[in-house]
Order: C-alpha cells, then structure tokens, then sequence
C-alpha cells in the first residue's frame, strides 16, 4: 500500500512543474511559473498530508489562500492534468472552469486542451467563452426550446480543426 | 477509448427521448444560463454511477423531468402568471410521479469495440444497471468502468460548476485521500 | 424588534418581484421572472427561517439548489438590489459577479446598473467581461508592475457615457 | 455620499504610497489575473473594519505589502530560479516584519462634506484607526460609518469574489440573520 502511493506521488511530482510551466508561460515569461508537491510527514506519507505549492512567474514564494482567483485556477488544472497522467481516465468533463479566468489565460488553456486531446484522452468543455469554445472540434449546442418546455441539442462539427 | 454519444429519456431538463452527440477528442458544449448544460455533466455523472446528492439533488426522483405544473397551492399566485403568459398545464402530479427515466453512454474502447452503459431510475425510484443491454450487479457495472480506467471514487476527471477553485486549495488530507484513491 | 423586522421584511417582500421582474425580462419574455419571501413560521418570524424563491421567466416553480449557476447569480443580485432598497447603503463593491452569466444576462446587469447609479448609489464593479466593463463610467485599470514587483492603478473616463 | 478615492501605503500588492480613484457613480476595475483586483476590494473592505480572515489572510501582518524574498530553504531551489529571472532581492525577512501599512477611504456625504477615514496596521502588528485625521476608538469610527447607512456588520454591499451563488441559496436561518442586521 506504501508503495502505491509513493509511486502515484513521485510520479506526480516529477510531472506537476512541467505541466504548471505549459500553462504558465507566456512571451513575458517564457519560463513560466513554479509547482511542487510536498509531503507534510515523510515517515508515513498516506498517514498524512501532501501539501501543494504554485507560484506564477516572476512572484514570490506564498501559501496557495493567497493566490487570486484565476492564479488559483491555473494551479488546479495543472494538478488535475498531472493526476491525470499517472492514472489516465479515457475523457473529462470540466463545467465552466474558465469562469475566472482572463483572456490570456483561457486562451492558454484552449491551447493546452488542443494539444493534448487524441484519441485516448478526450475533454468535453461547457463553456460560454467564445475565446475557449471557438478552438474545439464540434460544439454541442444546448437550447431550451419553449414549446415542449425541454432543453434540445444539436452538434455542429468545426472545419477548421484541422488547422 | 472515448465517450462516443449519450442517449437520455426523461432526465432533468431533458423530456423525452433524446440522443446528444457525438463527441469528439475536443467537444465543447455551449448555450445560455439555464439550457442544460449542467444538466448534461450531471447525465454523463449519473451513468457512471455518480451519486444524485452530488447532482443537485436530494433523492433520484429530482433526476427524472419534470413539466410545468404547479405544485403547491402557495403557486396559485404563480399558477395564475402561467396560465397568462400562455403557458398550458402540462404535468400532472401522477403523470409526475409515475415517469421513469435513463441514460445510456456509448462508449468506444481502444481497441475501437463499442459499449453501452446504461444506468435507469424505474417509476418506483429504484436504480438498474445494464451493460451492452444486460442488466448487471453494481460491481460488475463499475468494474467494467474501472477497466477502462474511468475511476469513479476518485472522480478527478470530472470538474462540476464552481469547483474548480477549492481543488488548488483542498486540504493536504484531502490531497492524500485523492492520491490515495487513484494508486 | 419585532415591529423592526417584520418593516424590514415586509419591505424587502414588496420590492423582490419588480426588481427580479426588472434584470430577468427580455424581449422574448417581457414579463419577466417571478420572486417572493416566504416565512416558515409567521408566528415569530426573527426565529425562524425566511425562504426565498425565484422562478425565471417561463420555468417551474422549483428548489433554489436546482436553478443553474447564472439563474443563481441573477435571483442573488435582485435579493442583494431589494435588500437596499430598505437599508441603502452609498456604495456596492461587487468582485466579478457576471462569471457565471451569459452575455444575455451580462448586458441586462449591465443596464441595470447603468440605470441605477446614481450620487446615491456608487456602483465599483470589478470585471474580466467588456461588455459589463465598457458600460460603465469610468475604468480603475490594475496592472503588475514588475520592475518594482507591486500593483499599479490608472483611471480613464469613458467619454460616451453621457449617451 | 460616495467614495471618492482610495490611498494605501503597503496593503497586500500595493507597494508604498499609492492613490486610487477617482470612482464615480459607476466606475468599473479591470486588470488581468493576479494584477490585485480583489487586493482593492480587500482595502475598501479593511478600511471599513471587516476581519482580516475575510480577506483571505490568517492575520493582520499579511495584509502588509512583501516583496520578493524568498523565506524558508524549501524556496532555496526557488531562489535560484527567481535569481536567473533576474528578480532583484529586495525584501530580507527584517525590512517586511517592520513595514506599517494603512489605507484611507476619502469619502463626501450627501452634502458634499468630505470625510476621511482611515485604518492603519503599525509595526507590531496593532491597529489604529483615524478619523479625520484624529485617532478615534473602533466604536465611534463605526458608529461614523452607520450615520452614513454603511453597516460593515450586515456587509451586504459588499460582495466578495466567489460569493454571489451562495447568497441566492443561503440557508433561511442566514436570511432571516441579514434581514436582523439591516432592521
Ligand atoms: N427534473 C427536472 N425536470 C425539469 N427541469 C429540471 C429538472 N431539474 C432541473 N431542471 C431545470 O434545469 C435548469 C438548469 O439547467 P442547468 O443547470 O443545466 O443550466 P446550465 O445550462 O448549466 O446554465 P448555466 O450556464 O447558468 O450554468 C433549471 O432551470 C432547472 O429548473
Ligand atoms: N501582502 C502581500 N504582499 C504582496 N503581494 C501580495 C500580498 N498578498 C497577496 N499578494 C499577491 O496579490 C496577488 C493577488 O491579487 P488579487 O487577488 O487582487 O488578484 P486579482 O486581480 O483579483 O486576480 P483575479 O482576476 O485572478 O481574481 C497574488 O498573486 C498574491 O501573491
Ligand atoms: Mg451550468
Ligand atoms: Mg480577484
């Protein structure tokens, strides 16, 4: 059991800063941010807790309470994606996670999704950002039609996915 | 493998028989506050077996749509609006009470092999399973969603409205427990 | 105390509809929502619970906790709006309350704001969405600046608010 | 009345002396994430007298502005990172514990008079509060603020980031407690 954990965390690990620098970077700060986990009580790891650190570029050390709303946002995905890499889940379901987030970030994250979405890892995005929905490879378009008082959808295939 | 199409019938805000696809390796889902996009998560949750508390509701038969009538007479001021803007009674408390409902994921794994999961809410409120049409036990229905590595307990693949904040700040217990769950 | 209250209440219950009526009606429903309080026990109403309801336009009545996030974050801002209607205060400070709306609902909080403000009731509204931001009077712009490490301001009048 | 403008010295993002404002009937805040947008609202907030566990800080000292300074060896890896970005040292842990720190609303009643109020954070840690310029106790500075129908106890004109949802489906026991406060 021990060592179960320990590999699911020290895989975790090595991949969280790479992924965090991925979502982070920009032309301001090609070297994006920082990320890292650490155990509160290395003696017996699943007896205690794993405390997670992010800093954007170019900021100081600080507990995560501190981080602004979109900062803490960015952080989240990139654990949720560094999870997902040691135990891949074949797609994920994420509601209105861009709600806190700027144009430059969405946008990030838009980018992100499209590299990383194949095959073997699919994403599904409620969204109403245009900035976000406009990048992905078909809409599904829910409406509530009045008449029947039901919500209806449709799918819409985007062309330019190809790109 | 990946989430091909859902099939629903009578779920939340979805009446009827509906089919919602397909997906593809990047699908984003959009329309107005209120349409029911949220109400597609919680489809898509409910069909892996995810419990209704965490859909919004507080016992199965909220999962299941629900017309227009009015319930209490305390709607009788607001029965009167319906009625002007023109709006008919639709929904009788029986019609209501005696409705079932499900959903059905069609799910295609790596190897290209379709599968169905399908999970139904029959009109007395009880829970069925079935897969590629046959209906099973719980455990046999969440081992075949383990062995596509869809881990329900720890659910880190799905994000829910508004929760995405408190994953960056969770409790380090909480962390170890997600850790935990996945190793 | 009780007189006090049940002014209060009474108050708030009178205004609650319009209001609701005002940021949810559209052209395809001009009548708006509907909204009220209910006391769960009228015999002592400071001891008990007051229940509030809100019923977008052409829905159901139904529990709070099933509306969505936007039908949510519209009937909070006509509580919060009726609220002041007994007890104003000079000024709201709101921190990115549109996040969860649509652009529909952006442009009714927006106008709603817009003709509401006044030397009485000071609107600062912090926003990611320009088209809440681009309706207002004038911008406070928050940038980092990163030589000196520290948040800097600058403000800019929109001249075309005298429309 | 309304607030006119804002000058902070050290309070959360805000380094040294700055003044903000002017706000007018509707004045909109925007900036990219990070850039200190809630740190505003937490100085209008402060300076009214909320708790600094309202605004996201364990205690009052982290309302002070920090530089850059890296603080336990755990960042050790992190300073050399910081140093390559070029990020001068500029706080050591001594010249942040001494900082002091205030903000002043400037505010001008319904008659045009203009009032000041301001809350300030000395060195150790103690808070003074100034009306006018004058030092005055907490209670008289509030009971300032409630001629003016701002009543920092109900605080529901302000509307912190994350917040709004829960105000429409907040439990009948809190309405009616709102409702108390406001009466
Ligand atoms: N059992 C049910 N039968 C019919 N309608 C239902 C049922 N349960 C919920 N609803 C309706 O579904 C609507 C909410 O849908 P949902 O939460 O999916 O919206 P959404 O598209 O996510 O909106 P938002 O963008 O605001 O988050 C509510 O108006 C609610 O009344
Ligand atoms: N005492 C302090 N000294 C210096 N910087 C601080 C201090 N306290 C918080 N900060 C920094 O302020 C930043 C957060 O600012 P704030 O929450 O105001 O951002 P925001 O503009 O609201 O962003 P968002 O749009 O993401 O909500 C954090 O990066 C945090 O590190
Ligand atoms: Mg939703
Ligand atoms: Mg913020």
């Amino acid at each position: 059991r021990y060592k179960l954990f320990y590999d699911a965390f020290s895989h975790i690990q090595g991949k969280i800063d790479q992924i965090y620098k991925d979502l982070t970077k920009s032309q301001a700060f090609p070297l994006g941010g920082t990320a890292y986990l650490s155990l509160e009580d290395s003696e017996e790891p699943y007896l205690d807790g794993i405390k997670y650190h992010a800093m954007p570029p170019m900021k100081r050390f600080r507990d995560m309470e501190q981080l602004s709303g979109g900062e803490k946002t960015m952080a989240a995905l990139a654990l949720l994606f560094a999870i997902h890499s040691y135990q891949p889940s074949p797609f994920f379901v994420l509601d209105e996670v861009d709600a806190a987030l700027d144009n430059a970030n969405v946008a990030k994250i838009a980018n992100y999704i499209r590299d990383h979405a194949n095959e073997k890892f699919q994403f599904i995005v409620i969204s109403l950002k245009s900035s976000l929905y406009e990048k992905a490879e078909s809409l599904v378009g829910i409406y509530r039609d009045q008449q029947v008082n039901s919500s209806r959808t449709l799918t819409l295939k985007l062309n330019d996915y190809e790109e | 493998g990946r989430l091909v199409r859902l099939e629903v019938e009578n779920f939340k805000s979805y009446k009827g028989h509906q089919v919602i696809g397909p997906f593809h390796n990047f699908s984003s889902v959009i329309g107005p506050n209120g349409a029911g996009k949220s109400n597609l998560m919680d489809a898509i949750s409910f069909v892996l077996g995810v419990k209704s508390n965490k859909l919004r509701s507080s016992n199965v038969k909220d999962l299941i749509y629900r017309g227009r009538a009015m319930e209490t007479n305390q709607d009788s001021v607001v029965e009167g609006l319906a009625v002007n803007q023109g709006i008919d009674e639709e929904d009788d408390e029986e019609t209501a009470r005696n409705r079932s409902g499900y959903v059905m994921a069609v799910y295609e794994d790596d190897n290209g092999k379709e599968m169905r999961f399908m999970r139904s809410i029959t009109s007395n409120g009880d829970i069925e399973y079935r897969l590629n049409g046959r209906k099973v036990a719980y455990t046999r229905y969440n081992d075949a969603l383990e062995e596509q590595n869809i881990l329900v307990k720890a659910r880190n693949f799905l994000v829910f409205q508004g929760d995405i904040e408190h994953i960056a700040s969770q409790s380090p217990k909480d962390l170890t427990k997600l850790i935990e769950q996945i190793s």
